[in-house]
């Protein structure tokens, strides 16, 4: 509210910050932490701040203005940074207080609304900061803020564990507003709090059903949004290099102690990280259930359509289909798929899909890659609806594959790019998406009507294949059989012999698997 | 190629979950024990 | 094919910010509550002492190899932290027993001459962290209610 603050508000404010300040930090308030506080509590009455919603945000406004301008008055001397936080500790555990016992016991409500509006005041304060220091703005206090309100607000406590998802759904509320692509100048501090421990813990482990898991996923596609357009070239700045190992590690800890998370989400992360991020994506899409033993890919004479998994759908928690627009494209789509009509779908597709001509940005890549992912789970449920199984006799003579093979004809080297990337990130740990997609892609080879396709198709497998680890199983089993299976053909191109590193790298693979 | 993932200073082979002791993502080693907040009894904070 | 693609005005204003940030980056401490005692203070060390953690460090058996004075130093500095916690539990695997009212910890030197419900009597070893060291205590009453 612009609405001026009474006279000498602010100084009152400052006093109480003080005093309080004072009293976190004597040894009695060690002991006795509520003692104190329901003392200062009647002392915040007295000066009337709780006298209603308007005195509470004045106090709030000032006292987190007090905190960080302390943050900007000691910048200089990092032995001041003891002091800075041993202000801001004690504010951050005067509000966590205060949203404890805030409202009876049972009314939840209350509490939330205080919490929420101290955290929406922080923010405000941030992205004005950020507005009028530009570059020299400081992140530290922010950061100190957020993540020991965040910490006292986890500790093991009854009330605090009834409001637990709440509490949860806030920050995530609030890092969202805060993403990197509105407060750049936060970007390292906001990847340090999703990604802390305990932050991680509650909201992927301890909150029950996973009813944290889709906040999540939300807060790492803002990350990999704003990261895409710094990755989309090869040479990383300084800055980027280290904001991308930062999520690397992120992403890592997420691989090898929450995988069903990264299966559920793949589709999502997979619309916003660039295709050249070759090696993030496939660490995102090598995540396979903990309950799964995945064969061998190189074992020899492997029956992929016979392992127990193959045959299950995968979760994604994406809703792809809606992702498929205009609404008359995909009317259009569905009425195509069930009667192969109207005949000019096929001839209108790549128009659809086309969104410039600016070479290296000409495609729509989300509807490109909902559109595979559409078109396939349809052939898969088709073929089911015979009792079949996706095999090379089972996927041809379909509507779903003449899409398939018109866009591998139709769609120019940029366009049959990312039409392949879409198959190929469906490449993952055993399930029929796995299975259907590994068959429709080795079809599109077989049959392509050009070497330039059999040659992008090899290209595209191999450029996951050469990073460095790890790789989809489904991706390896898939170009094992490429290589393997004389039916393709395969030693017999041309481009396989381009040249000697890269004959040299197909026969090392092949090697491999013999 | 990538990064070597195994050198970014996470135990990757660990048993173990990493998320309890993870250094956070611009730190290159797991947090230590002293480093970790931990819900001790009331009684062990003397200060 | 994609080849890349210039940055475009927004993303070169949020770049700039990134970068002032880069030089102001958060360290592992500003996360982790003010350590009384024992700040985090990385030093330099030769190249040949340990950087690393030592494997297993983190676990329970660990800390049992640790002598009690290194037990008690951990316990009574690293205070709120989970190295805390191990060294308690330690401890309390070499018989060691936390007094809540003397925040002490003891451990029988003998059988007790008397023992009933609420407390035992008689000759103890305890750590004296004002002294440091560890000292017996001829016909102590350990109050059970006292016990943590």
């Amino acid at each position: 509210t612009d609405i001026e603050d009474p006279p000498g508000f602010a100084e009152r404010t400052e006093f109480l910050l003080k005093d309080w300040i004072t009293i976190y930090h004597t040894q009695a308030a060690g002991r006795d932490p509520i003692k104190a506080f329901s003392i200062f509590v009647n002392k915040m009455n007295a000066y009337g701040i709780l006298k209603g919603d308007e005195p509470l945000t004045r106090f709030f406004r000032h006292a987190t203005q007090c905190c960080i301008d302390l943050t900007y008055r000691n910048m200089t001397d990092p032995g001041l940074k003891t002091k800075i936080f041993q202000w801001i500790d004690a504010y951050v555990r005067l509000i966590a207080l205060l949203v404890k016992h805030s409202g009876e016991s049972g009314n939840s409500s209350t509490k939330l609304n205080l919490l929420n509006k101290v955290l929406g005041i922080v923010v405000g304060i941030l992205l004005q900061d950020q507005e009028v220091h530009g570059t020299a703005f400081q992140q530290l206090g922010y950061n100190r803020i957020f993540i020991m309100l965040f910490l006292e607000l986890s500790a093991h406590d009854p009330v605090l564990e009834n409001i637990s998802l709440s509490v949860i759904t806030a920050f995530c509320h609030t890092f969202h507003i805060l993403r990197p692509s509105l407060a750049p100048g936060f970007c390292y501090s906001w990847l340090e709090l999703i990604s802390h421990r305990v932050f991680i813990g509650r909201i992927l482990a301890s909150i029950p059903q996973q009813k944290g898991w889709s906040m999540y996923s939300q807060l790492l596609i803002d990350l990999f949004k704003y990261l895409a357009p710094f990755l989309r070239n090869a040479e990383l700045a300084k800055p980027v290099q280290h904001l991308y190992k930062g999520t690397l590690r992120v992403l890592l800890v997420l691989l090898h102690d929450f995988p069903e998370f990264l299966c559920d989400y793949h589709f999502g992360f997979c619309d916003v990280i660039p295709p050249n991020c070759i090696q993030m994506r496939n660490l995102i899409l090598s995540a396979y259930p903990r309950n799964m033993r995945l064969p061998d890919p190189f074992t020899p004479n492997l029956k992929v359509d016979m392992l127990t998994d193959i045959g299950g759908a995968p979760r994604i928690f994406t809703n792809y289909a809606a992702a498929i627009t205009p609404q008359s494209f995909k009317k259009d789509l569905d009425s195509y798929l069930k009667a192969r009509s109207p005949v000019t779908f096929l001839s209108e597709l790549r128009s659809n899909l086309q969104i410039s001509n600016e070479p290296g940005s000409r495609y729509n890549i989300p509807l490109m890659n909902a559109l595979v992912l559409y078109v396939g789970t349809q052939a898969i449920a088709h073929i089911r609806s015979k009792n079949l199984g996706p095999t090379m006799a089972t996927i041809v003579h379909s509507a779903h594959m003449d899409i398939f093979q018109n866009l591998a004809v139709d769609l120019d080297n940029e366009g049959r790019y990312l039409f392949l990337n879409a198959i190929a990130n469906q490449l993952r740990y055993p399930n029929s998406h796995t299975h259907y997609f590994s068959c429709a892609i080795l079809y599109l080879f077989v049959e392509a009507n050009s070497e330039a396709i059999q040659e992008q198709i090899t290209r595209v497998l191999l450029e996951r294949l050469i990073v460095n680890r790890p790789h989809p199983w489904g991706l390896l089993i898939t170009f094992i059989e490429l290589i393997k299976n004389p039916q393709y053909k395969f030693w017999d191109h041309d481009f396989v012999h381009c040249a000697p590193e890269i004959e040299k790298l197909f026969e090392s693979v092949a090697n491999s698997c013999m | 190629m990538g990064q070597d993932l195994m050198a970014l200073g996470l135990n990757l082979t660990s048993v173990e979950n990493l998320y309890p002791s993870f250094g956070g993502p611009f730190a290159d080693s797991p947090a230590r024990p002293q480093d970790i907040d931990y819900n001790v009894p009331p009684e062990y904070l003397i200060n | 094919p994609l080849g890349p693609s210039p940055l475009q005005k927004e993303h070169q204003i949020q770049f700039q910010m990134m970068e002032a940030a880069y030089y102001h980056l958060p360290t592992p401490s500003d996360s982790e509550r003010l350590r009384t005692y024992l700040q985090r203070q990385p030093v330099p060390t030769p190249q040949h002492y340990p950087q690393q953690q030592l494997p297993h460090s983190d676990t329970v058996e660990f800390f049992q190899r640790l002598s009690p004075e290194t037990l008690f130093f951990v316990f009574y500095y690293m205070e709120g932290t989970k190295a805390q916690y191990l060294a308690a539990k330690a401890l309390k695997k070499q018989s060691w027993r936390f007094h809540t009212k003397y925040m002490m910890w003891f451990q029988r030197h003998e059988e007790p001459k008397i023992i009933n419900e609420e407390f035992e009597q008689g000759t103890y070893i305890y750590f004296d962290y004002e002294k440091w060291g560890q000292r017996k205590k001829e016909g102590f009453t350990f109050e059970y209610k006292y016990l943590e």
